[in-house]
């Protein structure tokens, strides 16, 4: 079993050597991919060790065999379709995105309860009233949904998911949602994050 | 000087608290707290201990001086304005927002180079075009920013506000950004916690 923090650096290292095998790049040494993704050798050493000997020291990475390697740890051969649950400020942005950059990853479909969003379909993607989340979710086999809801609408919905047999949740509310241990739940906590960085700043800025 | 982990915690257990202390509770004990935010009581009470003795064991914790020390730690009492640069998908999503569920931080200035969105309000947020960042952050003492630009333009902007003195980044583009150790950057990478989430299912689900 990798440690969740090994396993948070993954699509950062695919995604840094998708770039280099783009640009015709056979080698990279353990300090360039460090400069590159902000993490330290000895811990891209100890990521790539979980997964066996990946390179020779001193002789530095194979581009193409890593790649293969994470393409396929990170299934990014096959294509994940999610559900967003929540057409508001920011499920639109996301819907408008739909992760154009990852090829793995896209929206399939959104849920909402605002009538003059459901019934139509916003950047290819169609939007649905919340009585149809469970048919569409068995219909196109979804794991993964995005909670772009209210707060207060939060728990709810995700009893639901849970009982729809929804196994991954990337919540952005603020609140933490309860879920069976079969269920995964990646918070995004846009205020956590810049209160954690006003901490920062304000206790070690100086050092 | 306390782990970053901790760090994180602190505005989840501030955000708690004040959500209690609004529902009248007087005393809280480690095991409720310990549900509502999602983290088991041993660790908070290691992150308690960073801070001297917060609460009696067997006791609980009495909510109103928790609530005034993380008041305190955070900062909350004091107003921090922050920057926001890319008015496009995603900027426009948080400046409508502009958290308004904490009254600790506020955006007060945005940025873009798109002459239809500079010199008009959004969401009571000015946005100025890009020749007047270093004015408005020295004028407004913006300490932080929040980057929503396309990648390609995310390094040669954040080398222009490492030289306007800001001290911290809440980076949401994909790549990693370089600034001196005076300069503290969060990253908020969306496509990464959806390909972590997809991960952790392909590989953990069933346990
Ligand atoms: N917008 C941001 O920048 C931002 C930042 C931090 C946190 N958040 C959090 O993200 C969530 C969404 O924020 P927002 O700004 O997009 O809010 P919003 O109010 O703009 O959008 C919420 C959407 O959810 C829909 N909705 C309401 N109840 C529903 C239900 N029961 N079932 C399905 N859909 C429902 C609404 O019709 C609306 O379209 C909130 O929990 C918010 O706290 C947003
Ligand atoms: N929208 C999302 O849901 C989402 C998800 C994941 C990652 N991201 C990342 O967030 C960033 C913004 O995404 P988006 O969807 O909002 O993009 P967008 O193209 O909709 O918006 C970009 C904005 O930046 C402005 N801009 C371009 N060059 C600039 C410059 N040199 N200086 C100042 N402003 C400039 C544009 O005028 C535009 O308003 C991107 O890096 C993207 O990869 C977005």
């Amino acid at each position: 079993k990798i440690p969740k923090a090994t396993a948070k650096r993954l699509p950062l290292y695919y995604r840094y050597l998708t770039f280099l095998h783009n640009a015709g790049k056979q080698k990279v040494s353990s300090t360039e991919l460090s400069e590159a993704v902000k993490v330290d050798s000895a811990t891209i050493r100890r990521d790539f060790s979980y997964f066996g000997a990946l390179g020779k020291r001193g002789y530095g990475y194979d581009v193409d065999s890593l790649l293969a390697f994470f393409a396929k740890t990170l299934n990014q051969d096959h294509l994940t379709n999610v559900a967003l649950i929540g057409v508001g400020n920011l499920g639109h942005a996301l819907l408008n995105y739909n992760f154009r950059q990852t090829n793995s990853v896209r929206i399939s479909a959104a849920f909402d309860v605002n009538p003059d969003l459901t019934g139509t379909i916003q950047s290819g993607v169609p939007i649905y009233p919340m009585d149809e989340l469970e048919t569409q979710i068995k219909d196109q086999q979804i794991d993964i949904v995005i909670l772009t809801v209210p707060t207060q609408a939060a728990q709810d919905i995700t009893d639901r998911l849970i009982k729809a047999n929804v196994h991954g949740i990337l919540n952005f509310t603020p609140i933490r949602i309860s879920v069976p241990d079969t269920v995964r739940v990646q918070n995004v906590d846009l205020v956590n994050e810049l209160q954690t960085l006003i901490y920062f700043i304000d206790h070690y800025s100086n050092q």
